[in-house]
């Protein structure tokens, strides 16, 4: 699952 | 962090600065698609806004900016710095044919409906394509540079690498992000004819052309 803020990839 | 995701970056910072070294110090943007450049530039735009409020670590923080920076200033020399010996009569990729087609898929594929998720899965989607206008100009011209040819060479191993980080972190983490696979896989695909061709031709010492 996603949490969506946390894209922590670039 | 893992092995692939930062080999990843090492070789997405080094397209980034093969591109802008070679414009720089040719003091020529020939055979570079201006178009492709601003739609890397908006990539990284509308990805990286939530700069202003979502703090990951330092090294993030400075990639984004990096990637952010580098960017404006490929468009600056293109456009501005450098426009007489711009290529645009070779450059002539509708933009509008990736830019609609990546909002569309914004707006069906996303984490959440609020602006921000919007611009991320955009950036995402546009990004698989963006170097459409890159490819379409090669081959318009039949060849490329070879310092053209590592730039892209580079800049398609960061996404291909990209996919090992996601299969490493899926097993390892359970982390598993489906809009960023599935377009990381496209924009990986995209880029199999050229690494084809540069494995046969320019690291045999030969100039990448293409047959039309």
């Amino acid at each position: 699952a996603i949490d969506p803020a946390a894209h922590d990839e670039l | 962090m893992n092995l692939f995701r930062l080999m990843g970056d090492v070789s997405h910072v080094l397209a980034v600065f093969i591109l802008l070294a070679k414009i720089w110090r040719t003091r020529s943007a020939a055979g570079i698609s201006g178009r492709s450049q601003i739609l890397f530039t908006i990539v990284y735009l509308a990805r990286y806004m939530d700069l202003f409020f979502s703090f990951i670590s330092l090294y993030n923080t400075v990639m984004k900016l990096l990637f952010i920076s580098a960017s404006c200033a490929t468009v600056y020399l293109i456009y501005f710095k450098f426009r007489a010996t711009y290529d645009g009569n070779h450059d002539t990729f509708r933009i509008e044919f990736v830019l609609v087609p990546s909002l569309l898929l914004a707006f069906i594929f996303h984490y959440s409906m609020s602006f921000f998720e919007l611009a991320w899965s955009f950036s995402i989607f546009l990004e698989a394509v963006a170097i459409l206008p890159q490819l379409f100009m090669v081959t318009k011209t039949g060849e490329a540079e070879n310092i053209t040819s590592h730039y892209l060479f580079a800049l398609g191993s960061y996404r291909a690498l990209y996919i090992l980080n996601w299969i490493y972190r899926y097993y390892t983490e359970g982390h598993f992000d489906p809009i960023a696979v599935c377009a990381g896989i496209v924009q990986t695909i995209l880029y199999c004819d050229f690494f084809y061709l540069y494995v046969t031709k320019v690291l045999q010492g030969r100039k990448l052309q293409v047959l039309p």
